[in-house]
């Protein structure tokens, strides 16, 4: 169905947040960066969240989402995940 | 690894490194494809407690306990969100979802760069030694971040935050990406991190060399690692039917080849595919090369994969020839039939005398190991060279260390090859790459940690560039397998890694996370982009000049634009030097001076009398016009009579 369409559409984007720009009325980083994914996301689910190595965590997106994330006080980006490879 | 450590003089100066507490106060931590922890690399035999910073874990999941874990193997964590999210569940009937490498290549690094001493280790006989990681005393922490499919940078960055959670020192990849600026590479975004809390980051340079402009993992926080070879070869000879023997390389080990001449087929003839000589998968006809030996070319497969298909069609035997990519490099493989490796002027004279031949013949005669080949090192041809294609104006790679025909630990669940057809299970593989030359590295960081434990991330780098060689012991210069030449900065970076000189450099370039904040404001990054590196606001001065070229590098990178008027011009560089050698007056030298080119050293003479001194000066670049792509490379040399503080220049004009 159309979730499952969705769900093939989606990839993995690690999404950096400014920290400093938590809105007062969050206690948790971790809160505020669930509200601005749901904000752009019903569905979507947080993969990680960082705080040690960058601000932010990762989820499944599309396109769209993302775009729509993207614009969201406080995102500094949404950028698609990289693959890396042994040397 | 066996003989590396005499490579590197660790054996004759044990006593110049810490072997007790401080050395056992060092963790190292592997992303990489996990880790078999029964290896005798792992044993923690003589090991005392835990350190009590560590606070990371042993976790469990298939084929693996908190119980695999010791005083050596101290963690062990995985890391598969991202991959399954895009990929699909990891299939546990193929892969362990746990810590437990099913690969190889994790076990490979975690052994070289902290394994214990294991006596009487080799690979079906071959490099027979006593095998130790570079740093024996330190503890190892393993992350898996790599699968079948892959190692997906959700994960890498999720392993990274444990670690400097944990509370590692080292922290060593052996893996890399495309060329992306730093802010979007996501190794490099974790290593800023990592650097910021004084933790020692090294990477693999990567092998698509001899390329220009192939490196990856060049982030000045992040120590850049290329490969070079050993005095170590593994000759077997191709006797030819016309009595005529080429030299090649290989570490198979199973029954010979009949004691008489076979006959001998080129690859391009037993194949109706286009690419026949490659000898891939399904390519030739068994009629033509059943109880034959068979030329492959390298290239686009493995090369144990040929001479698995080799096998497949009832080859008898497989000689490996390179092609232009490789030129005269030769990596030794245990392979699964009787076959050898040859360079590329060896390969063409035998297929000019299989044209020749009406019915050529050929065997294959395994000489084992042999011991003190010169020169040594030579750079490899698959390691990655410079410039610097995301920031031309620091030079990468920073330096080399051994990185061809490396045996270190292995996976009890893959053979010598990796291939699934491979039954054989060994303790130990003989492997290549710069996956191999980085752990090094990292190994020999830990060292100097240890030697030195209030040594910053930069500061020993630069001990291991400033006393890295460029020479060989009779003065001449290090060589390049892909040219048959002198290799150039670009290539090795600051020379081949010493680590006992690198114990006691003299003098260091050190760095803090405010310079690295300074040369990203020089990048022109935006404010955002620095937040996600740095993880907070940081305004860049606009009333400040920022320089790339007043990053305190310990090497220098100069490019002159040739579509300026003068297609020259003067470009200034500014270094800081710290004493941690004891007082005395260093000098500057330049060589070569070229042609078209002046370096001055300003001032040329600096003394410092006490440890902890910071004396500066200036390097002035003056170029006259050159021709777009002219290189010219030089070395800066500050000596004190006992030190020598060296630095590569490499000049571009572009």
């Amino acid at each position: 169905g159309p979730e499952k369409e969705t769900k093939s559409q989606r990839k993995t984007y690690i999404v950096h947040m400014s920290k400093s720009e938590m809105p007062a009325g969050f206690e948790q980083h971790t809160h505020w960066y669930q509200s601005s994914l749901k904000s752009a996301s019903e569905s979507a689910e947080m993969l990680y969240t960082y705080d040690n190595v960058v601000h932010g965590f990762s989820t499944r997106l599309t396109v769209k989402e993302a775009e729509l994330l993207e614009g969201q006080p406080g995102i500094l980006s949404v950028l698609p995940e990289l693959r890396y490879e042994l040397h | 690894t066996t003989r590396t450590p005499e490579f590197l003089g660790l054996d004759k100066s044990a006593d110049l490194f810490p072997e007790s507490d401080s050395a056992s106060e060092v963790i190292i931590a592997v992303l990489d494809t996990g880790v078999w922890p029964e290896s005798k690399s792992f044993v923690d035999t003589g090991m005392g407690p835990v350190p009590s910073s560590w606070k990371g874990q042993c976790e469990s999941g298939t084929n693996f306990t908190s119980a695999n874990c010791n005083r050596k193997l101290i963690g062990a964590r995985f890391f598969s969100k991202g991959y399954e999210a895009t990929l699909g569940p990891v299939d546990e009937s193929k892969e362990s979802k746990s810590p437990r490498d099913d690969d190889g290549h994790g076990t490979h690094t975690a052994s070289t760069a902290g394994g214990s001493i294991v006596e009487d280790a080799s690979l079906f006989g071959y490099a027979a030694g006593r095998a130790r990681g570079m740093a024996t005393r330190a503890r190892l922490a393993v992350y898996k971040v790599c699968w079948t499919g892959g190692c997906f940078s959700s994960d890498i960055l999720a392993a990274m935050e444990k670690a400097i959670e944990d509370g590692v020192n080292i922290l060593s990849l052996s893996l890399g990406g495309g060329m992306s600026d730093y802010y979007r590479d996501n190794i490099a975004t974790g290593a800023f991190a990592a650097m910021e809390k004084g933790i020692f980051v090294s990477c693999s340079a990567g092998n698509s060399g001899p390329s220009s402009y192939s490196l990856s993992n060049v982030a000045p926080w992040i120590t850049t690692v290329g490969a070079g070879t050993l005095d170590r070869d593994f000759p077997a000879f191709v006797s030819l039917g016309n009595r005529q023997n080429y030299s090649g390389v290989s570490l198979y080990r199973g029954s010979e080849l009949p004691g008489r001449l076979l006959p001998f087929v080129y690859a391009g003839d037993a194949s109706n595919a286009t690419n026949g000589k490659l000898c891939m998968m399904d390519t030739l006809i068994p009629e033509k090369v059943a109880g034959k030996i068979v030329l492959c070319d390298r290239g686009v497969t493995a090369r144990v994969q040929k001479g698995a298909v080799v096998k497949a069609a009832g080859g008898w035997g497989m000689v490996l020839a390179n092609t232009a990519a490789n030129g005269e490099e030769l990596v030794a493989d245990a392979h699964l039939l009787p076959a050898t490796a040859v360079g590329q002027k060896i390969g063409e004279t035998i297929k000019r005398y299989m044209s020749a031949d009406p019915n050529p013949t050929a065997t294959i005669l395994f000489e084992g190991t042999k011991l003190g080949i010169q020169p040594s090192p030579v750079v490899a041809a698959f390691s990655s060279r410079g410039p610097n294609s995301i920031t031309p104006d620091i030079l990468k790679p920073d330096l080399i260390a051994p990185g061809v025909n490396i045996l270190a630990g292995w996976s009890g669940s893959a053979g010598p090859t990796g291939l699934a057809a491979d039954t054989r299970r060994v303790d130990f593989n003989i492997i290549s790459g710069t996956s191999m030359s980085c752990p090094h590295v990292s190994g020999l960081a830990a060292l100097i940690k240890a030697a030195h434990p209030e040594w910053s991330p930069a500061a020993i780098r630069s001990a291991l560039m400033t006393t890295a060689y460029v020479t060989y012991k009779n003065g001449r210069n290090l060589q390049d397998v892909s040219t048959g030449k002198d290799s150039t900065p670009y290539d090795h970076g600051a020379g081949h890694v010493d680590p006992v000189a690198a114990l006691n450099p003299g003098l260091l370039y050190d760095l803090t996370t405010d310079n690295y904040l300074s040369f990203l404001c020089a990048l022109n990054y935006t404010s955002s982009q620095i937040t996600i590196l740095a993880r907070r606001k940081h305004t860049c001065d606009p009333s400040q000049k920022y320089g790339v070229a007043d990053l305190n590098y310990p090497s220098f990178a100069v490019n002159f634009d040739t579509t300026q008027s003068n297609g020259g011009g003067v470009i200034k560089h500014t270094r800081t030097l710290t004493n941690v050698g004891p007082p005395g007056t260093y000098k500057a030298s330049i060589s070569p001076q070229s042609p078209g080119l002046k370096i001055l050293v300003e001032p040329a003479t600096l003394t410092f009398s006490k440890v902890n001194e910071k004396q500066s000066y200036t390097v002035t670049f003056t170029g006259s016009s050159m021709p777009s792509n002219t290189n010219i490379f030089a070395r800066l040399e500050w000596s004190d009579g006992k030190h020598i503080v060296g630095s590569p220049i490499g000049i571009s004009w572009t």
